[in-house]
């Protein structure tokens, strides 16, 4: 989807389905991502950031989806 | 929420830095 990976999509879409003002915490992703491990997640969540599809809220473990709202 | 209103700023300043580099990244594929 959108030049993503499965892994980056996957993680984005988690993202996204979170409605809090501060968003969904890295511990979340980890505990619905059964699949991926923390290194991983990491990694895809930093793209995602740079591309400009999320952003770190309350602190450098909370994002939300610049597509929510 | 309970947040406080330098922490909502910060997360607003956050979105609209996150949505430049979304905007950066589509022109750039133009």
């Amino acid at each position: 989807v959108g030049g993503l990976t499965p892994h980056q999509s996957q993680i984005l879409n988690l993202i996204k389905s979170c409605t809090t003002t501060e968003g969904i915490s890295l511990q979340d992703l980890k505990s619905q991502l059964h699949s991926m491990n923390l290194p991983t997640l990491k990694k895809a969540v930093e793209f995602l950031s740079s591309e400009g599809h999320i952003y770190s809220t309350i602190d450098d473990e909370h994002f939300k989806s610049t597509d929510a709202d | 929420t309970g947040l406080t209103e330098e922490q909502k700023r910060k997360i607003e300043e956050n979105k609209q830095k996150a949505l430049a580099r979304r905007a950066e990244r589509l022109a750039a594929q133009q």
